[in-house]
């Protein structure tokens, strides 16, 4: 379960501050999976007392959009802590997703590779198995060309075209050893991107949850 | 602290400052704070608050779940009621759900006990659970922790420290973070924290 508590003393109504934390749900929490189980008692409340005083902000008032990016921001931050601190995890994953058809694709794409089983143990392994990658944006349910797809580890390209490209085994091996792992995949399709976190998937993440209850 | 080892990274760079020892008491009105009523088998705190000093307005997303806990429902009911909150109650341990009538009676109780030990009204209380599902909240425990609670909510960094500590279940580390900016000719500040560990695959609306 992931609960989530935002506080602001900036002046803000509950329709505009509603409108913003929706907003900011679907591209922060809503973009993490540790285990592809959603809880029953997810929530994210957000209260904003205005004690702050000054003009009340609203979408039309010329610093909402710093307001916004500060909520986002916020939510971000702890997303991508929830995501960390997965259950046995030992690393953050970021994949990030671009060349899309549309933003919700890229989603849609993004969040199937972070939560692959196979993504994940490999990355815990420090495997580079970039066909994983691939497989799992193919399996999304989005628009793909096969032919076209980019993918990297971080600054290490695997992938031109859907065709594999030599890379120092010995420098991914390095790289995927770090706390954070990054994996860029390009569709070249369109101008859609989304950003996804995960964990890698280790041993303790079946010793906790295999007598979570007991 | 995640906030410490954050970044603004891919964020407008001069929107806004990481205020590093920032907590969800850092904006103005807020305190908070948390103990140990007994629903963990450990000494660690297991109920929380947050708790505003004027009505705040609010707002909530909720799991997209078919199956719902039931604090969710009483939490739906006062942010209906006018769109404002003046506390938030949350235990750990139990996540109160699929625990029938008697969970959602539970979850009102909680709702109720704490507005008449904050001294709030009870539309402006939210009320969050989380831990095992299936199984019924010891009432006793969160009736005595509740009466306990006002008193320990504080307004600084300790207030926030017990707050997240208390909302952890398998969570190795406390997730917390603030921002300060200028807006609408003031200060402002924008403060979080939060828990989840495991069964995360938020899809929240």
């Amino acid at each position: 379960t992931m609960l989530g508590f935002v506080t602001t003393d900036a002046p803000v109504g509950s329709e505009a501050l509603h409108a913003l934390l929706r907003r900011a749900t679907d591209r922060t929490f809503n973009m993490i999976t540790v285990d592809g189980d959603t809880s029953t008692n997810d929530m994210l409340v957000a209260m904003a007392s205005g004690l702050a005083g000054g003009e009340e902000l609203t979408p039309a008032h010329p610093d909402w959009s710093a307001f916004a990016s500060a909520v986002i921001y916020v939510c971000e931050v702890l997303a991508k802590a929830i995501a960390r601190d997965g259950e046995g995890a030992t690393k953050l994953i970021e994949v990030r997703v671009s060349g899309a058809e549309s933003d919700a694709s890229a989603a849609a794409i993004a969040k199937t590779i972070v939560g692959s089983s196979l993504v994940k143990s490999a990355v815990f392994g420090t495997d580079a198995n970039w066909g994983r990658i691939i497989a799992a944006a193919g399996r999304a349910g989005e628009p793909l060309d096969p032919d076209t797809v980019d993918i990297a580890l971080g600054p290490i390209l695997t992938l031109r075209d859907s065709q594999p490209v030599a890379f120092d085994e010995d420098a991914a091996l390095a790289y995927l050893k770090g706390d954070t792992v990054e994996i860029i995949v390009d569709l070249k399709l369109g101008g859609g991107q989304a950003t996804a976190w995960g964990c890698d998937l280790t041993y303790d993440y079946v010793r906790i949850n295999a007598a979570y209850r007991t | 602290s995640a906030s410490s080892a954050s970044s603004a990274q891919g964020h407008p760079a001069a929107a806004f400052t990481v205020v590093e020892d920032g907590s969800v008491t850092t904006p103005a009105g807020f305190r908070a704070g948390g103990l140990h009523c007994g629903l963990k088998k450990t000494d660690r705190h297991d109920l929380g608050a947050i708790l505003c000093e004027v009505p705040a307005a609010a707002a909530a997303v909720y799991t997209t779940n078919k199956v719902q806990a039931a604090p969710l429902q009483a939490t739906r009911e006062s942010l209906a009621a006018g769109g404002r909150l003046r506390a938030m109650l949350v235990n750990s341990g139990n996540a109160n759900a699929c625990t029938g009538k008697q969970g959602l009676a539970d979850a009102y109780e909680m709702r109720a006990a704490f507005a008449a030990a904050a001294g709030v009204p009870l539309e402006q209380v939210a009320v969050a659970s989380t831990g095992v599902i299936g199984e019924a909240l010891k009432m006793d425990r969160v009736r005595s922790g509740i009466a306990q609670l006002p008193a320990r909510l504080k307004a600084g960094a300790e207030g926030a420290d017990d707050f997240c500590q208390a909302i952890l279940t398998t969570d190795l580390v406390k997730k917390s973070v603030c921002v300060s900016l200028q807006a609408g000719g003031r200060t402002v500040h924008v403060a979080g924290a939060a828990k989840g560990s495991g069964m995360i695959h938020p899809n929240m609306a």
